[in-house]
């Protein structure tokens, strides 16, 4: 119903400004339904505004802005409705370092209402998370999982190291 | 309710029984490319009663099942069980009295599948009917795909739209 | 012409499979015409089997898996008629520690032939090369370009710094 | 042939004059998210004659000058010049004698574009006619863009015999 569809969508659209004003400490996002006049079959445009930059449609973003904004986004939905538990693929793949350290600080808040299951390469994501499991295909084509740690080589570089048994 | 562990027989490149065993806050999983981790993600929605073959990135429901490798023969049966936890209260209907949530499916290479909740057969619906009492079945963020966050970009507004009706 | 369309064909075919192998240390892969019967229009499907898995069409491999064999497709067309200098925005992305490995093993034969410039966020591909600069964005909304190295800062991160002046 | 250099002024986020200046082998280019790396790239398109506003991430071409920020005002024009070297032999015509050639495009918010060939006013076409005669004309493989590899593996089979057609 038309009710229920704009209630939730203004709440998405409150929690995804605050969302994104965290993530990119500053500047300003919004949602844009294209007709007003329809809302219940408009499409809807992301709009977007890193500090110091320009407002503009988010295809207009840099890579990284981009997925920032769009996760933005989809952890302001699970905010409003959180599920017991949220699994996320690869979903820091795009963003540096910095944006990566904003970003799991967020997920360590929403932890509070749930579970998480993150798959990543990433060793700042790693290092963060409770739990470590390594999957590994010794045997071609047949995968295996084992507990991980991730231990410093010295030589600049974390690696992941088979847990002991 | 959280998740406890999910164990895979046969489901894609898990050929020999694995358990995923999960705790509160973030678990992680590494490992190289194509070593099997979305896998996992696929085995979870596969046993949440996922029906596209796309979703699974599959051609064919039959895909799901571990096809061989140099050195096995494909398997028969592919089986994922998913153990949840602290439901009590949060489900209607038959199961509201358990305390712990064991979910399987099963597809045989014949083509027939088998649903259980508890070892007590049931069928797809009742498993769907589950999640969303649990406010699992929120499937639009609950589970991000790798992926998923390039289509939300790459989309066309109605598109999004779509997607975003999905999420809340 | 067709003939001239085959004869480049072929010879990408015949590239893409060694590059492929070259990459994955084994498996095979091939360019597929969908309609033999009309090859100057017919769609080109791209087919891959990593080592010990079944082969398959590119879209059901795993991210990393489908972003090194398109990077083979393209550094085959490359070799095959290779340009004096070629641009490469963060190909490395998906790729895991070994796969980046691979790659810049292959991505410095090229350099015989042509000079490269390549962004990335990737530490060992930035150990790799030859010249390091850093975009820098200090006053929001403006780029500032400076000449970077690369140290080690001792607690099992590399680190981009500023380069002496 | 290779690329000596290249410089910007009022091109996207860069404000203020810059120079890349490359050398034989790998130049990496890192920095933090949104800082302007792709920017990079879209000025050696765009110097080298892109006319497609989707392939420079804009909506219009006035869109590549550098549009203002908190602190500093829109320009009016934008700027590149690429220098490459070592082009003697490669080059027919009347640039066939220069031994290093600086390609130069700009353009002015009022709408007007110029093009020069070592500070020789020409026509747009002159620097695509140049580009092909040294081989870096294959745009297909030359300029990888970021999210080009995604598109590739996303592409109908018609849509990917255009990319390959393009690059080969
Ligand atoms: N039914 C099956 N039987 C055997 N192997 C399968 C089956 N289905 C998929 N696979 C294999 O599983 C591998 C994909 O694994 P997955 O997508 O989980 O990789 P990944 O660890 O997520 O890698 P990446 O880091 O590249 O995303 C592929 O190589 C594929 O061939
Ligand atoms: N005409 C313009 N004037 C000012 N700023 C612009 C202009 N066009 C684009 N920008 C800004 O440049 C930034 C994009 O830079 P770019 O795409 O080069 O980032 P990047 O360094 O490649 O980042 P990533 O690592 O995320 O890919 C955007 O924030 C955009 O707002
Ligand atoms: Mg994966
Ligand atoms: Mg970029």
């Amino acid at each position: 119903t038309k009710e229920m569809f704009l209630s939730t969508y203004t709440a998405l659209r409150e929690k995804f400004k605050q969302v994104f004003r965290e993530f990119f400490e500053g500047g300003q996002a919004d949602l844009v339904l294209l007709d007003e006049n329809n809302a219940l079959e408009s499409g809807i445009e992301i709009v977007a505004q890193p500090p110091g930059k320009r407002l503009k449609s988010i295809t207009l973003l840099s890579g990284g802005e981009k997925a920032l904004t769009a996760i933005a986004l989809l952890f302001s939905s699970f905010l409003i409705h959180p599920s017991p538990f949220c699994v996320l693929d690869e979903i820091d793949a795009p963003l540096d370092e910095e944006n990566i350290r904003r970003f799991l600080k967020v997920l360590r808040r929403m932890t509070d209402h749930s579970q998480f299951l993150i798959i990543t390469h990433n060793k700042r994501t790693m290092e963060h998370a409770d739990l470590l499991y390594g999957v590994t295909m010794e045997e071609a084509g047949v995968s295996k999982l084992v507990s991980v740690k991730l231990e410093s080589n010295g030589n600049g570089h974390t690696a992941v190291k088979p847990a002991a048994i | 309710m959280y998740l406890k562990k999910l164990e895979m027989l046969g489901f894609k490149s898990f050929a020999e029984s694995m358990v995923v065993t999960f705790q509160p806050g973030i678990t992680a999983i590494v490992g190289p490319n194509g070593c099997g981790k979305s896998n996992i993600v696929d085995a979870i929605l596969w046993v949440l009663g996922e029906q596209s073959t796309k979703s699974l990135r599959s051609d064919r429901m039959e895909d799901v099942i571990f096809n061989g490798s140099e050195t096995r023969r494909p398997l028969n049966l592919s089986e994922a069980i998913l153990t949840v936890g602290d439901v009590s209260g949060e489900i209607a209907g038959q199961f509201g009295d358990f305390e712990e949530i064991a979910i399987s499916r099963r597809l045989f290479r014949t083509g027939e599948s088998e649903y259980l909740i508890n070892k007590i057969p049931c069928r797809l619906k009742d498993i769907r009917d589950l999640l969303i009492d649990t406010g699992a079945g929120h499937k639009g963020h609950t589970i991000i795909e790798q992926g998923k966050v390039d289509q939300l970009l790459n989309a066309s507004p109605l598109e999004r739209r779509e997607l975003i009706e999905e999420t809340a």
